[in-house]
């Protein structure tokens, strides 16, 4: 189990790096394999926290040494991005749109890494500016021989991606569901999904 | 192997038997605020087995199952059947289609059937990992829900890769 | 403070109402006031809940008579709204969109009992179709003649409602704001100010 | 009574000193993800006296000081300074422009100033209920913010009324 998940999350670090590049031209990304903070720690007691219990002896100013941790010790996965020309790296000082194009990345690089057979996106680039949900477009278009997606949205440009568009409406409080198939040049429009792999 | 069709029937603003069929590729769903999209995407996080009513918008989990609307009863119960197309023999099993669907009555009775036979929600679970399918359903992203990644502390993140691992 | 709160409270149930009936058209909706849902009652024990203690003799299924109670004493606002055609009252099961209309409602009916100066709008109809969309800009043109509003954007038909346009852009991590005043007919396209107060 | 300016100065994304001039009427906010539009949004509820730093995205205070970009080292202070127009008296003050402003520097010393005399806490947000704008601020709707009312408990909703009251 250790095994697999040290295999799976090697591989969705490099995806990541190489998503975040997709996703802000110029930045930069990583995830890190970090211990969890603790709350104060007792010298000597017995450490409360399961997994989290390796190393307990450790001063906190070892944290940075995590990669040399057996990954199954660790608690958690960090991401850390850094957009371009910009020297923040807190997550949580990002734009709710940034916020968006990072957790993307997060789950297509778990997916390159492990990928499910289908993937459901309820208005996931709902935060996103034009430019922004045309990369993201760029990635579903990319792996879309890989897997199936089923995108819902009020966006136009997602509207342009699709191969089925089910339009939806109500009437008396029942739905209704009307689908059409959309003529399209395989991929004409975007990525071809041979390019990298 | 992919996602094949999903049947509603009673479930939140589909009274009647709906039965919507998906292709491999990319399908988009769109339509008026309201019109009932996001009730397909927790139509399949709770066919393939979602405890929590929250997490499909309810208090309690009675509250998928059709309220009624003008001119229409409320249902007394509510059923969802999802069929996944496994011709390419990808998910560990020998059909060529898996199919889970659950139910749930006002009484609060109902359960799951794999393949049309009753079964437990850990035999769904089961067959479900076997299809690279996780528990959390980290291929299902809700709505208003993708910044949470972001958000979330890195141990619920480990959780993500552990599952799909 | 007690009288002042009701006073508000009645005139925004009102507006609420109104406002209700034109962000869904067909539909309606309340503001109630109601007594909070408490932890288990402790019989003839003091009740720790401070405004909240009023009529802790009372049991639980005298809450559905709480429009009786001093509204000094009660807990909360609750706020109910069924869309046309439909019987749900629950509000968790309503749709984003529907969510939002609702949320802004219940803003612009205490801004109509009480009007602040100014409102900071951060990209408040995100999850609003076209037609709501509209909905909220109606809304907005009719009341900016009594407050004035500041709404960031990435919807195009909120930008054609603007009377100063603020293009903001980043350079090497650091922001730079450029604004144009708008020629417009005032009020040319969507609702005058003067109607419906 | 309008907002008549808001001036940054190492505020996030406004390493330099940047006045915004604002008019009363409707005023729109565009530009790409990530430009410093919610940043502005930040700012004026920080200045008017947020307490929590997670309101205006930080996991400290000192978050909101500019911490450098390309080519531009971190600053050592962030100030804001938000100008509220009052010349039609509807404030309850003789001040025909009402100036609130906050600094704080990385040692976390800073502080409030209204019309350009140190002031606490208190007196701003005094000053700001004379003019209608409460501390909890319900007239500044954060991003992803809006459906907090529709999620909010009762309680929470009648606060927001009493503050408006
Ligand atoms: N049990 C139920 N019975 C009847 N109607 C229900 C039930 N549960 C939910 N609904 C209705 O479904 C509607 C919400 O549907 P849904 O969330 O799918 O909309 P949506 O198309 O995703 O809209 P948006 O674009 O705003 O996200 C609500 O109006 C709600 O009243
Ligand atoms: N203290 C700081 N120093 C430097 N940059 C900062 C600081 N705090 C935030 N930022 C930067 O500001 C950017 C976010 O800006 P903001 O949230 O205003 O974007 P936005 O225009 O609202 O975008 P969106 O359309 O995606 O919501 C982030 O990239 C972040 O790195
Ligand atoms: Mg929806
Ligand atoms: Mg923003």
């Amino acid at each position: 189990i250790a095994a697999a998940f040290d295999e799976t999350f090697e591989a969705a670090g490099e995806s990541f790096s190489e998503l975040i590049e997709h996703m802000f031209p110029g930045g930069s990304g990583r995830l890190r394999l970090v211990e969890e903070p603790r709350p104060a720690r007792v010298l000597g007691g017995a450490d409360a926290g399961g997994a989290a219990a390796a190393g307990a002896d450790e001063p906190a100013a070892e944290a940075d040494e995590e990669e040399d941790r057996d990954p199954a010790e660790v608690a958690g996965v960090e991401i850390e991005v850094t957009p371009a020309g910009k020297a923040t790296r807190r997550l949580s000082l990002l734009s709710g749109g940034e916020k968006s194009l990072v957790a993307l990345a997060f789950v297509f690089s778990v997916f390159l890494a492990r990928p499910s057979p289908f993937y459901i996106l309820d208005e996931v680039e709902a935060a996103l500016d034009d430019a922004n949900i045309d990369r993201f477009l760029q990635l579903v278009r990319r792996f879309s021989d890989r897997a199936q997606f089923v995108i819902v949205t009020h966006q136009k440009r997602t509207m342009d991606a699709a191969d089925v568009l089910y339009g939806v409406s109500m009437k008396d409080g029942a739905t209704k569901v009307v689908s059409r198939r959309l003529p399209r040049e395989p991929r004409l429009a975007g990525a071809e999904p041979d390019r990298r792999a | 192997m992919h996602l094949k069709s999903i049947t509603l029937k009673g479930f939140k603003s589909f009274p009647e038997r709906t039965e919507l069929e998906f292709s491999p590729g990319v399908s988009v769903i769109v339509g008026p605020n309201g019109c009932g999209k996001s009730n397909i995407t927790d139509a399949v996080l709770w066919a393939l087995g979602e405890q929590s009513p929250l997490a499909v918008r309810g208090q309690s989990m009675q509250d998928v199952i059709f309220a009624g609307g003008r001119d229409r009863g409320a249902r007394n119960a509510a059923e969802v059947e999802v069929v996944i197309d496994n011709s390419d023999g990808a998910a560990g099993s020998e059909f060529s289609e898996i199919s889970v669907s659950r139910r749930l009555d006002r009484n609060g009775e109902g359960g799951y059937r794999l393949n049309g036979a009753r079964c437990r929600l850990a035999d769904v679970t089961e067959a479900l990992s076997d299809a690279s399918l996780g528990r959390e359903m980290h291929s299902v992203i809700g709505q208003g829900k993708v910044e949470e990644i972001v958000l979330s502390k890195p141990r619920e993140r480990r959780l993500l890769i552990e599952e799909a691992a």
